[in-house]
């Protein structure tokens, strides 16, 4: 089984090899200094997908960007639901980010009458409780979640139903899941309160 | 060394333990259950900071909420700089999850002339270039950084130069500080892949 951190870190070697497409071959101490990893982790992190590079010659970074890109999944274009047009939902529509890695959010939920029908970045807000047929036959596998924690579980629920696979979830609480559905939780306050703890940590020690 | 890992459950302990609040004693087993770890994770988690609960009969909520806000350093209140007043610092600046856990963003920076002296959520948007005269004497320590990747180096070196120990940086490139600051990335693309690596992997097993 594959680390979670290595995955992590994967992306961050693609971004670092897109920065150097000038270069033909790059050495893993150099591919370290892009990325803050050891040039060890990062040669031990590959080893679990193949063999790559020659030793001692480095990796080409055409061809490495490019397994690596299969590997993560990237190499095709993935359409995104995003339900919850609020403060958060609506920064997330327009940003070009994603596009360039191949992640296009092309379907928008949303339960508030009030919203459902008006437009947001050019795309329609749909009703919540049409997701089943809005995504229909449209290979929709991923989702970004950004309603408040109370309403978060019950639309996981509809959002499974609707054949949604993974979930990025911006609301503060757990939602629970089938084991093949994948949920990624991303906790902005959670982040601050371990910055806290640093700070804290200074100047405690 | 305490593992990283360890201080982000710990933080998913304590909303746990916020949601508790009605009970006076809260096993391990019901931590387990609405953290999503396991018993004996929480139990060794919660060892590198001391001892707490009494074995057998569970950890008392009240008190071991308390304890873990002390560790985490969020027992007291920290203003929050925000600098980057775009799509997504607009987006985070009203946000009141972070007030309930004692951060206030209580100072916003852009560098856009037509964005200076506006105000956003109530609070004026100050010229970047100022930023050590309007945050000396605040005791302002923690940054979040919502600007483009080209910038964001440059910005967080006149950060640390005015005082800034710890960034929760959301532009999608490293950004190199010395060893005493912390820097946490939040890479929203990266997530993405992440969940793209999930669903191709379930494809092809
Ligand atoms: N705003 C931020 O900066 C921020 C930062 C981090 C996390 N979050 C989290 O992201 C989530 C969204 O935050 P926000 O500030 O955008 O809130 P918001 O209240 O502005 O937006 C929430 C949206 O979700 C919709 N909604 C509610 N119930 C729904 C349901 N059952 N089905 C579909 N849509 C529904 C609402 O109509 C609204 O449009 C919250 O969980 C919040 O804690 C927000
Ligand atoms: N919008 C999103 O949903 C989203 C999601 C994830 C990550 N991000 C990342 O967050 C950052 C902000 O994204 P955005 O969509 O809000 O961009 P944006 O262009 O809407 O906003 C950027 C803001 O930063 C300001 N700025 C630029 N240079 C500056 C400098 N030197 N000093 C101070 N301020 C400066 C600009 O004037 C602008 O107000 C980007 O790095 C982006 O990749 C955005």
């Amino acid at each position: 089984k594959i680390p979670t951190d290595t995955i992590k870190r994967l992306f961050r070697y693609y971004r670092a090899l897109l920065e150097s497409r000038e270069t033909k071959v790059v050495s893993s101490e150099e591919l370290a200094k892009l990325t803050g990893s050891s040039a060890a982790q990062i040669r031990k992190d590959l080893t679990y997908f193949g063999e790559f590079g020659t030793p001692g010659k480095g990796y080409n970074v055409e061809e490495l960007g490019h397994q690596i890109k299969g590997i993560l999944g990237i190499d095709r274009e993935w359409t995104v639901a995003l339900v919850g047009i609020g403060n958060l939902g609506r920064a997330l529509v327009p940003y070009q980010g994603l596009k360039s890695e191949g992640f296009r959010i092309t379907h928008l939920f949303d339960s508030d009458p009030k919203k459902i029908g008006m437009a947001c970045a050019g795309l329609k807000i749909n009703d919540i409780n049409d997701i089943k047929l809005v995504l229909h036959n449209t290979g929709t596998k991923i989702a970004i979640l950004t309603v408040p924690s109370d309403p978060a579980q019950q639309v996981t629920n509809i959002l499974i139903d609707a054949g949604i696979q993974a979930i990025l979830n911006f609301a503060p609480s757990r939602i629970s899941v089938p084991p093949e559905i994948r949920v990624l939780n991303i906790d902005i306050t959670n982040e601050l309160a371990r910055l806290s703890y640093y700070i804290t940590k200074n100047i405690n020690s």
